[in-house]
């Protein structure tokens, strides 16, 4: 029988293990900004 | 199946290479105002076309320099106008083709328009800031500055091509600050008193333009510092149609060139 788990609970245990210290990587765009943002 | 390529980044090196040769074709191909810098790439797509060839649409955030698009100075030595000096930002979508490596601009379309006012005086309760260009004050300071220094230089009558800029200052003391575009005419300022109406800007192989700041004092007392600098003849970029000037021409503070 099909139980309907928490969103939560269900991220939880389906959340691919990250090493230690992982930093996502920037977003490609928008660039950095080089004078200022207006 | 090989996986698609990652997609670019807005700050690869690719990227960078492409948004510099657009930022130098829209340089070369405007006709009025000051140059533009690079501050931020927006966004990049690169669409393959088969070996060796990809279209690229590129998304560019520019800010107005302080040089004139007429100036020879290189757009690495021209300073970015600051937030508080009233800046204009420029945003432009690009489309390049790159074939074998090498970047070519086959289309852009821009537009520029001054910073909000109100964003300026919420930072800088006291800085100027930009006036419309056909504002009276602004038309008869620059007229008064040309006519000054028409009746006391020794070179060629210099005829108005464009205002660039224009700030009025009401207090402390009213003040009115201009900057605008000069070409010299075939008229010495002597021959010019006798007949003005003859004098034309120089014919292109010899033309020679300049760029005038002006500050016009009210009150409280009255008083008028003009400064000219003129660039001396530049030999054209073959690429590149040498700028025909439709006569005096006014930049409103929202500009679309494509």
């Amino acid at each position: 029988s099909l139980t309907k788990r928490a969103v939560a609970e269900a991220a939880q245990h389906d959340k691919v293990p990250r090493p230690v210290g992982f930093v996502p990587p920037p977003p490609p765009c928008p660039g950095r900004i080089r004078h200022f943002d207006i | 199946v090989p996986a698609p390529p990652a997609p670019l980044g807005c700050d690869d090196p690719e990227s960078e290479a492409a948004a510099e040769i657009a930022l130098s074709y829209i340089n070369g191909h405007s006709h009025h105002g000051y140059k533009f810098a690079l501050n931020r790439i927006e966004d990049i797509r690169m669409v393959p076309q088969g070996p060796n060839k990809d279209i690229v649409f590129l998304e560019l955030d520019l800010l107005e320099t302080k040089c004139p698009i007429l100036s020879p100075t290189p757009l690495a030595n021209c300073t970015v106008r600051t937030f508080a000096e009233h800046a204009v930002e420029g945003d432009c979508d690009v489309k390049l083709q790159k074939v074998d490596g090498t970047f070519s601009v086959l289309a852009s379309k821009c537009h520029s328009h001054a910073d909000s006012s109100e964003d300026i005086l919420k930072v800088c309760p006291d800085c100027p800031v930009l006036t419309s260009l056909n504002n009276t004050e602004v038309l008869e300071t620059v007229s008064a500055a040309l006519n000054d220094y028409n009746s006391k230089t020794t070179g060629s009558y210099l005829r108005l091509l464009e205002i660039g800029r224009a700030k009025i200052q009401y207090h402390p003391g009213h003040i009115v600050a201009t900057e605008f575009a000069v070409g010299a005419t075939n008229c010495s300022a002597e021959e010019a008193k006798a007949n003005v109406g003859v004098c034309q800007l120089l014919p292109e192989d010899q033309s020679n333009f300049g760029f005038c700041t002006a500050v016009m004092v009210k009150s409280p007392s009255q008083d008028l510092q003009v400064d000219c600098q003129m660039y001396g003849h530049q030999v054209p970029a073959p690429d590149i149609p040498l700028l025909s000037w439709p006569g005096v021409t006014y930049i409103h503070p929202g500009q679309d060139t494509s």
